[in-house]
């Protein structure tokens, strides 16, 4: 059986579980700077 | 014999236990570690584009933040005066594709997106996906504006045209994008 | 406490128009903004003293945190990181021009400060939270500083070795077991591709690597208990997982890092994780080549390697304690006296501080390491080099063949693992532990002896690949060999899974 310090261990994992990084955390920021901003079709990607 | 989990005894409950339940036994009969996402035969280091510890794949280029020459990163107070657009038809397809999604709202989407129509592609409205018939591949079933037959499309998440069977109603293709006024 | 009236209004203005400037203008001329910023910095009186400067970072850091938890980092992570990153951006710029631009020791105290105060309270809100922490903006604090203190730059590059050291201490003080809801970022921070090229690849060798290892060990003790059990919660088969993943970087990539500091790892990886264990234990020099075990007769001794003395980066004598069982075993090498001693062994290794282990597995590993190298010392001084003949009758054989006779089956298995990890590439230990334990078996007064040498070979042979090159030669020798009679044993022929696994082994080998 776990002692208690890593049980405690274990359910702040778990908790730490549902919000996972994601590899963009640690990625810069890119701030697109547009050259010509225009109004393009909506049906085209937007972001 | 050993009457424990030391003994031979011990090792073959582990591998009986594999045989009925695996996940009994990930850590003593191992995985198959060439199915982490990582080439293990790159003739490369794998560190320079790791991923990460939880993601399956190698992170790709554009995922990456390179150090550039700060000279690349457009300034504002110097974009405009930035040489013109050269001739898209100098492209290839994977370069208009890369600068169609990474300019959007801006006029070099739609001038990617103009000279990939050019080119025989046609925008799927509301796939929101670009297409076009198989060069050479007369073979399509018509139905009224309904067209079958085999297209390729461009998967932008894994960034590879691919070959697909489907069937397709002309009227959600787009018309020809607005010419971007420059 | 004695907080200046408004110094926090003042902070909070200040970090947000530092912010406003970051978004807006700042890539013009950072220079000139960042100038204009540190002597609005100086009217407000943050510069005027190291307490005045410690409240702002403290005040700045907390509002990055308070902005997470005001957000739902899932969806909004972006708005959180255009509130960090100018932040990050401005400890990097007062890191970078704290002092004179020669002067490190400002640079490295106001560092080792702000990354002492992210610390605080980053383990005072997991303390409060609990299982609400969040671990989003401590992340990418970490991350980002780092990544801007290690762009190139030359004021940075002359201090980078101390802005690693500097990390490792901090990573290193929020190890899994003391933050474990920060464990996933932790294991993201420490295996980043920056972090492994900064630490691994571009600092001096000896000190990057010893403090990354420091931060494996702190990985591997934290996942220890959650390994010991045979069905894996998922939360614990991600962080193993994703640990699978930065090893095989690691052996890919760096596999002299895990040569050397191999000795180490496997003192805190729990016996069961056997496949962990061999990717470690199979890391081999990269202008090494292995030759084929398979190859029929092999002439193992004849290898240009064998009789190379392998790196290990731990310093194992020292771990053989209390000073006077050191002392005793010292003197019992030496003059092969008192007889006494070798019942005195097993005493020292039952005494384990480790809850719920019965034996003190450092100090096994430990006294099999300095016995074969004292004995390996004492053959080379003979200008010799291990054989099955002269690694025999003398009192390091004493040592080992006692344990092996008096030991417990548990004690017996945790020190044929001793010298099973020491099957490694082509090297004089190798060499050494591998005839060793052919002699154990050959020599063996009871089968039980046998079969547990078997028991620990065939399980490190039968999990999935990679398989050390050592322990592959040391099986097929055992198999191959008539002189050990293996076939003949019933523990061989035990069921019919053991049986089909040996011959297929057997016919790999043929």
């Amino acid at each position: 059986p776990l002692q208690k310090d890593h049980q405690v261990q274990f359910q702040m994992m778990e908790a730490a579980y549902y919000h996972l990084p994601s590899p963009s955390d640690s990625e810069r920021l890119r701030p697109y700077l547009q050259r010509q901003a225009i109004a393009t079709p909506p049906h085209f990607p937007q972001t | 014999m050993v009457n424990n989990q030391f003994g031979m005894i011990g090792l073959l409950t582990f591998i009986r236990a594999a045989e009925s339940d695996p996940n009994l036994v990930s850590l003593a009969m191992g995985q198959d570690l060439t199915a982490l996402g990582l080439n293990l035969n790159s003739m490369e280091n794998l560190y320079q584009s790791f991923g990460g510890p939880f993601s399956d794949g190698p992170a790709r280029p554009q995922d990456i933040d390179y150090p550039v020459p700060s000279e690349y990163l457009i300034n504002v107070s110097i974009r405009d005066k930035l040489a013109p657009l050269s001739k898209m038809k100098h492209y290839k397809d994977d370069l208009l594709f890369f600068l169609f999604y990474t300019n959007c709202g801006d006029v070099m989407q739609l001038a990617a997106a103009n000279e990939l129509y050019q080119r025989d592609w046609r925008y799927h409205i509301e796939e929101k996906v670009w297409i076009m018939r198989v060069p050479g591949n007369t073979h399509y079933d018509k139905n009224g504006s309904i067209e079958r037959g085999t297209y390729y499309y461009f998967d932008a998440q894994n960034w590879r045209r691919v070959p697909k069977e489907f069937q397709l109603d002309g009227q959600k293709l787009d018309t020809k994008p607005p010419i971007a006024i420059t | 406490i004695d907080e200046p009236p408004g110094f926090l209004e003042r902070s909070e203005y200040l970090l947000k128009d530092w912010i406003t400037i970051f978004h807006t203008h700042a890539t013009r001329d950072p220079i000139k903004s960042f100038s204009n910023f540190v002597n609005k910095m100086n009217i407000y009186g943050i510069l005027k003293g190291d307490e005045a400067l410690t409240r702002f970072f403290r005040h700045a850091t907390q509002m990055c945190i308070d902005v997470t938890y005001r957000n739902d980092p899932t969806i909004n992570n972006t708005k959180i990181f255009k509130y960090i990153d100018p932040y990050v951006r401005l400890i990097a710029l007062l890191v970078k021009h704290s002092g004179e631009t020669s002067n490190s020791t400002t640079k490295l105290n106001l560092l080792n400060k702000i990354l002492g105060i992210v610390i605080g309270i980053l383990l005072k809100d997991q303390e409060v939270h609990k299982q609400n922490f969040q671990q989003l903006a401590y992340h990418r604090i970490f991350i980002m500083l780092f990544l801007e203190l290690s762009s190139s730059d030359p004021v940075l590059e002359n201090i980078m070795t101390n802005v690693l050291t500097a990390f490792c201490h901090a990573y290193h003080i929020l190890r899994p077991s003391i933050a474990p809801g920060f464990c996933y970022s932790w294991l993201e921070l420490i295996s980043h591709r920056v972090f492994l090229q900064r630490i691994l690849a571009t600092a001096p060798q000896a000190k990057g690597w010893s403090m990354y290892s420091q931060l494996l060990v702190d990985l591997f003790k934290y996942l220890a208990p959650f390994l010991r059990n045979a069905e894996l919660a998922k939360s614990v088969t991600l962080l193993y997982k994703g640990t699978l993943r930065v090893l095989l970087v690691l052996l890919h990539d760096f596999p002299e890092f895990l040569c050397d500091y191999h000795f180490g790892f496997c003192d805190v990886i729990p016996p069961n994780c056997i496949q962990m264990r061999n990717l470690i234990l199979s890391a081999y020099p990269r202008n090494m080549r292995l030759p084929d075990p398979f190859t029929p007769n092999l002439k193992v001794d004849m290898l240009s390697d064998i009789n190379t003395q392998p790196r290990i980066h731990s310093n194992y004598a020292a771990a053989i304690q209390p000073p006077n069982f050191k002392k005793d075993l010292d003197l019992y090498l030496k003059q092969r006296s008192p007889v006494t001693f070798l019942s005195e062994i097993r005493g020292h290794l039952q005494i384990s501080n480790e809850p719920g282990s019965r034996y003190n597995v450092p100090l096994m590993n430990a006294l099999v390491l300095y016995v074969g190298t004292q004995a390996i010392n004492q053959i080379r001084a003979k200008n010799q080099n291990p054989t099955m003949t002269n690694i025999i009758h003398n009192a390091h054989m004493d040592i080992l063949q006692n344990l092996a006779v008096d030991l417990d089956n548990e004690g017996r298995y945790l020190f044929l693992n001793a010298i099973a990890n020491q099957l490694r590439y082509p090297n004089i230990h190798t060499h050494y532990f591998s005839c060793a334990l052919l002699y154990l078996f050959d020599e063996a007064n009871t089968e039980a002896i046998q079969e547990q040498i078997t028991r620990v070979l065939l399980e490190r042979l039968i999990v999935n690949r990679p398989h050390p090159w050592g322990l592959l030669i040391t099986f097929i020798e055992l198999i191959k060999n008539p002189s050990y009679k293996f076939w003949d044993h019933d523990f061989v022929h035990c069921a019919p899974e053991i049986e089909k696994l040996f011959e297929s082994v057997a016919r790999s080998c043929m």
